[in-house]
C-alpha cells in the first residue's frame, strides 16, 4: 500500500511540470524512503531524474515497493483539477491498475478523487555513473532561466564557456548574436542572489538550445540551480527539493 | 556546425 501525501498539490505539479514536456511516459518506483523516477527523452540526449524523499510529504507510507507507470501528459491533466493549495494523497495498492489522487481542501470540507490508469512500461532504469566534474556553479534558477530563454532566440545552440573568474555564455545565429557574463559573487542581505563557482578546469561547451529550455522549467521547484559542467560527460542541471531533487543530464554538442 | 552527442555511451543499465 502506499498513501503519499504532500501537504500542497502545488509541490507536485511544479515538479511534473519541471519535466513533462521533455517526456512522457515516466516509471515511478515508490519505496520506503520515497519516490525516485527517471526517464530519457527521445532523441536520448538528455535524461531526467527525480528523488522525492519522504521529508518532503506531510505524510508517506509505501509498505511494498511499487513501480507507477504513467503518461505525464494525463497525470498533468488530473494535476490541473486540484487547487495548489489543497492537499495531495496519492495512494496504490500492492499491485496496482490505478492510482488514486485525492484532493482535499481542508477548509471547505471539499474533497475531489481521481483515479488514473497506469501503463505498463518497458524503460530499463538507467544509471549515469558518478562523473568527476571540471566546474560546479550554483545560481539562482530564475537568472539562468532568463539568459536561456533570451539567448535561445538567437541560435538553436548555447555555448557555456567558464574560466577562473568569468562565466560566459554566447549564441551566435543568424539574426545576430549574444552574449552574457557573470562573475561570481556573494550577497551577503540575499544569499540566494549569490552565484558561486569551483573550478578545476576551464570548460567551453555547446548545448542544444531547445534541450536548455526544457531543463530551465525545473525552475518553479527551486531558487537555485546547480550546474556542473565537464569536458567529457554530461552536463548536471540539479533543482534541490526539500528532500530530493529534479536533475537533468544533457550530452554537449560537439564539433566534428 | 556542431553535432549533437548523445548520452548512449554514460549509461548503466541498472
Amino acid at each position: 500500500m502506499l498513501e503519499a501525501k504532500f501537504e500542497e498539490a502545488s509541490l507536485f505539479k511544479r515538479i511534473i511540470d519541471g519535466f513533462k514536456d521533455c517526456v512522457q511516459l515516466v516509471n515511478f518506483q515508490c519505496k520506503e524512503d520515497g519516490i525516485i523516477a527517471q526517464a530519457v527523452d527521445d532523441s536520448r540526449v538528455l535524461l531526467v531524474s527525480l528523488e522525492i524523499g519522504i521529508e518532503a510529504f506531510q505524510n508517506y507510507r509505501c509498505d511494498h515497493p511499487v513501480t507507477l507507470g504513467i503518461d505525464l501528459t494525463s497525470l498533468s491533466k488530473i494535476l490541473r483539477c486540484g487547487n495548489n493549495s489543497d492537499t495531495l494523497t496519492l495512494i496504490a495498492d500492492d499491485t496496482p491498475d490505478t492510482v488514486l489522487l485525492l484532493f482535499e481542501d481542508t477548509k471547505k470540507d471539499r474533497v475531489a478523487e481521481y483515479s488514473l490508469k497506469l501503463m505498463d512500461i518497458d524503460a530499463a532504469f538507467l544509471k549515469i555513473e558518478d562523473l568527476a566534474y571540471d566546474c560546479t556553479l550554483m545560481m539562482p534558477s530564475s537568472e539562468f532561466s532568463k539568459i536561456v530563454r533570451d539567448l535561445s532566440q538567437l541560435s538553436d545552440s548555447l555555448n557555456i564557456m567558464i574560466t577562473k573568474e568569468t562565466i560566459k555564455f554566447v549564441a551566435d545565429g543568424d539574426i545576430g548574436s549574444g552574449s552574457v557574463i557573470l562573475k561570481p559573487f556573494v550577497n551577503m542581505d540575499k544569499p540566494e542572489d549569490s552565484i558561486k563557482l569551483e573550478m578545476d578546469q576551464p570548460v567551453d561547451l555547446t548545448f542544444g538550445s531547445k534541450y536548455l529550455l526544457d531543463i530551465v522549467k525545473g525552475s518553479a521547484l527551486a531558487e537555485k540551480v546547480g550546474i556542473r559542467l565537464s569536458s567529457e560527460a554530461p552536463a548536471l542541471f540539479q533543482f534541490d527539493l526539500k528532500s530530493g531533487y529534479l536533475q537533468f543530464f544533457l550530452a554537449p554538442k560537439f564539433n566534428d | 556546425t556542431p553535432i549533437q552527442n548523445d548520452l548512449n555511451e554514460f549509461y548503466t543499465v541498472v
